[in-house]
């Protein structure tokens, strides 16, 4: 359903050119849960960013659904992304000036989409926010505040997920509550799944696990099972 | 040197408060490393807001040195932070408009005080961040924003530091090396350090953990060697 071929990102040029991506070529099958690790700074949100289409490639092709995303325009990019890409940003990025519920509810308001207020509130429930849904994230914890950002990259069911260290700011067993939830999108609605973390207990709850280091894939890990 | 009594946090009021500190009473002595570990929105960062006169308390007092700060004025309280207290944010809280080193040396600068370049090169270079000194923090990786914030609170070698999960954002490795750093300062500086985290392994690096629930300490935990 997703995959890269030979992906390189130069960030800046001459002599403060960092190369972030130097490489990478990868396939993402439907119902599968890939987890990415590597050292701080080895290109893991370059390369989600890359996937989703929020930053183009210095070269190569990123095809979703057998379209390449690099050839296409604005418009195209940003409808496909409405319609069938979650992001959960590693630093969150809610509005500040909205409520909880309302930055949950916005990609769906932004797509003309009316709220289902069942499905609603099945994913506040599932991820412990559902009373504090009318404050503002500076009036959050920080683990709120990333579980907020988790349910709106959820709510709309979509076909691919990228969740950029989505429990880095939980405790171990909200942390898990939420993992086991990922993997359960995965089996039961055939979700793609593409994780950024640093925590090899969340990456146990992945089918694989690709080693980024300096901007290219080094090993791809794969538990017995699966 | 640093001591809190029957402290208390309540935000907002009527229907909407939220008591997010319910009776806290912990000391902290020179040269001790403690953890503060609880469930996501239990009170870590408003505890360590609190403690270190970011914000107020509802009741209770916090006593820095022999002096009550919760009594002191505007002025005098942003003198003795100034002075005397790093604070590490969850999330960064850097300038975007600054490089990582202007950012780095920006609390040296609001105190008028020149800065020591052999003393900064040593942090950045302790911190891995020395090649990133002049990109602004929406061109570092997550990892390095956080160590920029870490190298921001260490600078002035600060009697208390006050960390809310400073190594939520790095790998296993660099996050140890800053632990690391973080038990080397307390041992040889006798600088007075509290840490919150999630991370388990995190928590071995301090002489002792608090446990926090619902806004209280439920048990302090210390390792038979110290
Ligand atoms: N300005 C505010 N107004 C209302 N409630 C708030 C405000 N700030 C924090 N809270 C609430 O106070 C509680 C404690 O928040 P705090 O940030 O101290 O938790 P925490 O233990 O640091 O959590 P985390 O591990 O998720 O970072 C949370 O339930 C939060 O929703
Ligand atoms: N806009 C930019 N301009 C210049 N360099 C950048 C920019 N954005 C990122 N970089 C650099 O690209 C490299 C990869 O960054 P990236 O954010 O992908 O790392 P990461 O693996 O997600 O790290 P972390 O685990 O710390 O989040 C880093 O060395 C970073 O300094
Ligand atoms: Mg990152
Ligand atoms: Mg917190």
């Amino acid at each position: 359903v997703l995959e890269c071929t030979g992906i390189t990102k130069v960030y800046g040029s001459g002599a403060v050119a960092v190369q972030a991506l130097a490489g990478v070529t990868a396939r993402f099958l439907p119902g599968e849960f890939t987890a990415v690790m590597g050292p701080s700074g080895s290109g893991k949100t370059t390369f989600l960013q890359v996937l989703a289409g929020l930053d183009s490639p210095t070269s190569g092709s990123v095809v979703i659904r057998g379209r390449d995303i690099t050839t296409m325009s604005d418009r195209e990019l940003t409808d496909l992304r409405r319609d069938r890409v979650g992001f959960v940003f590693q630093s969150f990025n809610l509005i500040p000036t909205l409520t909880a519920e309302q930055n949950i509810l916005l990609p769906l308001r932004l797509a003309r989409r009316e709220p289902d207020p069942g499905r609603l509130d099945d994913v506040v429930r599932m991820l412990g926010v559902q009373d504090r849904l009318d404050h503002r994230p500076a009036q959050l914890s920080g683990g709120q505040q990333q579980r907020v950002a988790v349910a709106r990259a959820l709510l709309t069911r979509p076909d691919l997920v990228f969740a950029d260290e989505p429990t880095g700011s939980l405790d171990l067993s909200t942390g898990s509550a939420l993992l086991d939830q990922l993997r359960t999108a995965c089996r039961t609605l055939g979700q793609t799944i593409v994780m950024v973390t640093h925590d090899p207990h969340a990456a146990t709850y992945a089918d694989r696990v690709l080693l980024l280091a300096d901007g290219r894939i080094r090993q791809e890990l794969r538990a017995p099972d699966r």
